[in-house]
């Protein structure tokens, strides 16, 4: 497949992961949206929040598909296009 | 490297990427 197919299937599935965090579909998740995950994930609330502030480029307290998409492709090991 | 950014939680990146993606294709019924 090429770079951009590559890309819109990470989009796709990112909008789908993103989606479960973003359960009131308001387009962003905030930090209450991910400790909410708490009940469904194998993770402590502290992680949580790490996974929340390492996403959270801006530091503004809302996670945008963007920025999700972006974390997501970092850890597929994928590169951001310039 | 701790205090390099970006790298401690690396592995919690990954666990929670990776537990999303189970629950995700748990979740999801057969096309």
């Amino acid at each position: 497949p090429s770079h951009d197919e590559i890309k819109t299937i990470v989009e796709q599935k990112a909008r789908e992961l993103f989606m479960v965090c973003d359960v009131e579909q308001k387009g962003f998740v905030s930090k209450r949206d991910m400790q909410r995950l708490v009940d469904e994930l194998p993770l402590m609330p502290d992680q949580l929040e790490e996974v929340f502030d390492s996403l959270d480029d801006d530091k503004n307290g809302y996670l945008t598909l963007e920025e999700f998409t972006e974390g997501f492709g970092g850890f597929l090991g994928l590169k951001s296009a310039p | 490297d701790p205090g390099k950014p970006g790298s401690a939680n690396e592995g919690v990146l990954a666990n929670f990427f990776n537990s999303l993606l189970s629950k995700k294709s748990v979740n999801s019924p057969a096309p």
